[in-house]
Formats: structure tokens, C-alpha cells, sequence
């Protein structure tokens, strides 16, 4: 039968949780292992970095929210971690394969990757209650919509986006829905945040600009 | 995934994105 809005929203929490029964809140052997091989082995910093963006994720939501509900953003963050585990294995597995590297030492101690890795994977979450409860006229949340969560996780829009499409590629269970939401905020990114004036956006184009050499041509009056 | 827009080039990948390769 055609779904309503309320059985879309609970296939997809349904859908969640199938994913992340099996997933761990801490690194599983196999994330172990690619710490292991790395030159600089980043599993303190990457625990230290969960614990400390949880309190900041706790204590924003119950901002937000209310005292009331900081155990529902404490169950909240505590389910991001585990996709966010969940997937980072999955990436480092076909960046294996591609690239045929063991040894990913820049990219888990890039501070940046590790905050929009996790960030992907909180929004998603929250988007998944939120729209369950919005289904249910439940008006328990204020807004905590995208892009609620780049903003108490400092992290800027463009960063987000960078992660955003080898995210879905990695974690094939993602619903329709899960992926449909994520494509959204790309839009939102690409349509106006990534072009906010700290956006580091406006540095990536500029390099590409030097890198071809146009920086010293005149620029044409059309720009 | 079949509606989404995959618009990463070949030998692009995570690693390449966050400056990492």
C-alpha cells in the first residue's frame, strides 16, 4: 500500500536502526587496524574528538530543546557515533581498494574530515526523528534543522559538502529518504551557504584559478 | 542511490578531497 508520511518516517528510523544494531560505539578491529598502520596512529585523538563534540551536541540540544530532553540528544549523538564508525570503515575500505594505500595518516588526523564525517552522520539522525516527529504534529523539537548542526559543530557548510556524496556511496542501506534529505542540504550548500564570506569555497576557486594559470590574465569585464 | 546525482570524476575520491593522497 502507498506509504504515508508518518510509515515513510518510521521505515526510515526502522531502517536506522537495522544499520546500526550491529554497529559499535567505539572503533571496531578493522578501523583499529587502519589506525594501526598509519604513521601517526590517530585513535586517542579521534576518541578525544567523539567525547568532546558530544558534549558540545548534548549541551546545545538541550539548549534547544530543553533540560527535560538531554537524554533524547545524548541518545541522538550516541547513534550518530556509531554511523559515523560505521561509515568512516566503509570509506578507508574502498579508499583501500582505489587507491591500494594501507597507511591513511593525513586523512585520520585531518581534524576537518573526522568533524564532517560525524556531522553527516548526526544529520542524518536528526533528520530522521525530525521528520518522524513532524509527521505526528509532535512539535518537540525547535529547529533543529539543517543547518542547526554545522553550526554548533563549528564546521563550515562547504566542508560538509565535501563529504557528502562518497558518504552515501559508502553506506549503501541509506533509504531513499535518508539520501533525498542529504542531496537537500548540498543544494542549500551550493545555493547559498558555500557562499558565505568565510566559506573556504572561495580559496579552493582561487587555487584552481592559479593552478591553470589564469591568475595573470586580465579578467574579462563579464566577470 | 539511483536518483542521486553522483558527480565525482574518476580518481576522485575522500582522499583527494580533504588533501589527504
Amino acid at each position: 500500500p502507498p506509504q504515508t508520511p508518518v510509515r515513510a518516517a518510521m521505515n526510515t528510523i526502522q531502517q536506522l536502526m537495522i544499520i546500526l544494531n550491529s554497529a559499535s560505539d567505539i572503533p571496531s578491529d578493522n578501523l583499529l587496524f587502519y589506525f594501526n598502520n598509519c604513521t601517526v596512529n590517530p585513535h586517542e585523538s579521534i576518541v578525544k574528538r567523539v567525547e568532546n563534540m558530544g558534549i558540545i551536541f548534548k549541551n546545545k540540544f538541550a539548549e534547544a530543546v530543553g533540560q527535560g530532553c538531554a537524554e533524547i540528544g545524548s541518545q541522538r549523538y550516541k547513534i550518530g557515533v556509531r554511523l559515523y564508525y560505521r561509515v568512516m570503515e566503509s570509506l578507508l575500505k574502498s579508499e583501500e581498494k582505489r587507491l591500494s594505500v594501507h597507511n591513511f595518516s593525513k586523512l585520520l588526523n585531518n581534524d576537518v574530515f573526522h568533524i564532517s564525517l560525524l556531522a553527516c552522520a548526526l544529520e542524518l539522525v536528526m533528520a530522521t526523528y525530525a521528520s518522524r516527529n513532524a509527521s505526528q504534529n509532535v512539535n518537540v523539537e525547535t529547529d533543529l534543522s539543517f543547518p542547526w548542526i554545522i553550526n554548533i559543530l563549528d564546521l563550515k557548510a562547504f566542508e560538509l559538502y565535501m563529504i557528502v556524496e562518497s558518504f552515501i556511496k559508502a553506506e549503501p542501506s541509506l533509504t531513499r529518504e535518508m539520501i533525498k534529505h542529504l542531496e537537500c542540504c548540498e543544494h542549500k550548500i551550493m545555493e547559498s551557504l558555500a557562499w558565505q564570506s568565510n566559506s573556504p569555497l572561495f580559496e579552493l576557486i582561487k587555487q584552481s584559478k592559479d593552478r591553470e594559470g589564469q591568475a595573470d590574465e586580465p579578467e574579462p569585464a563579464n566577470y | 542511490t539511483q536518483d542521486y546525482h553522483f558527480g565525482l570524476e574518476e580518481g576522485e575520491g575522500i582522499s583527494e578531497l580533504f588533501d589527504c593522497d
